[in-house]
């Protein structure tokens, strides 16, 4: 649901004020890679209708938003190309490779479904980078992050209950670890949005 | 061998 929000965040942004300034492409890119590796199964794998929702929301949105930023003739313009440099390689490699060594089971859907496991942990890594470059954040892209952030961090919460009070529930390494990292990538950044939270300030990242 | 976990997360 934080997830979501965070999807609904971002929309709301980006329709109501038509602009994508402090947005990376590139972090929505690299989402949107992990969502189509992760969500392979979309058909074999029946969950629960939530749970297939919530995989075509997360799809469609995140295409959508790549769609608003590349191709809307106003938002387009608001886009911070010099800023976000960030290369997508230089994250997706490294998760292919490791993806390759570390898997569960090496088959196709394994392998891809644990690079998306590995990719989403570091997808965050280019709008951190552009939120630093970024002199006026606003408010909606402020607390898209935090939401981002937060519902890794919400997971661990939550394996944490199903690991004490679930029967059937196996231990999941590679999730586990790969959560533990991202949600340590957004440390810094919840530090500095809860301090100016606190202060009433407006949220701003040290150089 | 460790018991695959259920693929029911997003």
């Amino acid at each position: 649901m934080t997830h979501l929000a965070s999807i609904c965040l971002l929309l709301l942004k980006i329709h109501t004020m038509k602009s994508c300034a402090g947005v990376s492409l590139k972090t929505q890119e690299l989402y949107a890679l992990v969502f189509v590796t992760r969500y392979l199964d979309l058909f074999s794998n029946f969950v629960s209708m939530y749970n297939t929702i919530m995989k075509i929301i997360f799809l469609s949105s995140t295409f959508g938003i790549i769609w608003y930023m590349r191709g809307h003739k106003l938002v387009r313009q608001s886009y911070d190309k010099e800023q976000d440099t960030f290369r997508h390689y230089f994250l997706v490699i490294p998760c292919m490779v490791l993806a390759l060594v570390i898997h569960s089971k090496f088959t196709l859907l394994e392998v891809l479904w644990t690079f998306s496991i590995y990719l989403e942990a570091v997808a965050i890594l280019p709008q951190l980078v552009l939120l630093q470059r970024t002199r006026n954040i606003d408010n909606l892209t402020g607390n898209y992050i935090f939401c981002l952030g937060a519902y890794r961090a919400l997971y661990l919460l939550n394996w944490i209950y199903r690991y004490f009070m679930e029967k059937n529930y196996h231990a999941q390494w590679i999730t586990w670890m790969a959560g533990m990292i991202q949600t340590a990538i957004y440390a810094d950044f919840f530090y500095y949005y809860f301090k100016s939270w606190k202060k009433n300030e407006r949220l701003k990242l040290p150089a | 061998v460790a018991k695959e976990a259920e693929k029911d997360e997003l």
